[in-house]
């Protein structure tokens, strides 16, 4: 309905659960995916920061959506 | 322990630019 995939929506949602202020890391990512390949989170997580869905935080493995506050 | 200044502003500074991707990207559609 939003647009984006059922993995898109996956990762969207984990990281905007994440109630740490410096945001969700790829690694924490890749554990509660861990059905999926790491190839294809990291697609999702480009095309959601490509399309201003989520920004990098305090470095380039750590993610906040903006549809949080 | 919490983030530092500086990075709280690096975060809103990538916050800004990630909102303005968003409104860009909206307004393509």
């Amino acid at each position: 309905a939003n647009g984006l995939t059922v993995t898109q929506n996956q990762v969207l949602n984990l990281i905007k659960a994440c109630p740490r202020p410096e945001g969700m890391n790829f690694q924490d990512l890749k554990s509660q995916l861990h059905n999926l390949n790491v190839s294809v989170i990291k697609q999702a997580v480009d095309f959601l920061s490509n399309e201003g869905h989520i920004y990098s935080t305090v470095d380039d493995d750590h993610f906040k959506s903006t549809d949080a506050e | 322990p919490g983030l530092t200044e500086e990075q709280k502003k690096k975060i809103e500074e990538n916050r800004q630019k990630a909102l303005a991707r968003r409104a860009e990207k909206l307004a393509q559609q």
